[in-house]
């Protein structure tokens, strides 16, 4: 949705760049198992879809002669070492097995949590949201919150399916949007612009 | 504690 936006609008303002270069590296840290195992057909190709249009959206607002000037420069200032760091170390000290690997996926699933944050930010500092920016956030929200279903609907059909890690993560990731869908609701509602409320 | 190994989530 987003690589469509900024494409076909040649605009990428109201798209924070911070929020994109956190999830390339959360997309890039966990799907290191490219290299070495193998799930489905399917989930190969996600995986790629994923890093491929996370780094096509950066380029875009990094490099693109006309998108690169629309972009919020001033407004997209989120200090993202702070995520970056808390989330190394709670990947360093809290994880599964002390090994690279699985302390950088760990690590994704924390900076995942929290890498919407600099959007937000940006969000409630753009007075019109673009419709489809808001869309954008809405549906990657959703996309999350469907997780808590699936992870039910696992638990409950799939004997000694568990992993905590991932559904606490999961869920506080899912509760930093329910302020955004308060007002993505109320605005759809009302047939207005979406705004965020400073 | 214990936990599936087999990542198959994205």
């Amino acid at each position: 949705v987003l690589l469509l936006k900024i494409h076909a609008t040649k605009n990428c303002s109201g798209v924070s760049l911070k929020t994109q270069e956190l999830y390339a590296i959360v997309f890039v840290t966990r799907y290191l198992d490219l290299l070495f195992s193998f799930i489905s057909l399917y989930n190969t190709i996600m995986k790629l879809i994923f890093i491929g249009s996370s780094a096509c959206i950066i380029w875009y607002i990094r490099f693109h002669r006309v998108v690169s000037q629309t972009y919020d420069r001033e407004q997209d200032t989120f200090r993202v070492i702070f995520l970056i760091l808390p989330c190394l170390l709670l990947g360093i000290f809290i994880n599964h097995e002390f090994t690279i690997t699985e302390i950088l996926w760990t690590f994704s699933i924390y900076l995942e949590a929290v890498a919407i944050l600099p959007q937000l930010v940006l969000l409630q500092r753009t007075k019109n949201v673009d419709t489809l920016t808001g869309n954008y956030v809405f549906l990657l929200g959703g996309y999350r919150a469907l997780y808590l279903l699936n992870w039910i609907y696992r638990f409950l059909t799939e004997p000694g399916y568990r992993q905590w890690i991932v559904w606490i993560s999961g869920t506080i990731q899912t509760a930093i949007y329910c302020d955004f869908f308060y007002y993505y609701f109320q605005s759809w509602r009302r047939n207005e612009k979406l705004s965020l409320p400073s | 504690f214990r936990e599936e190994k087999e990542k198959d989530e994205l």
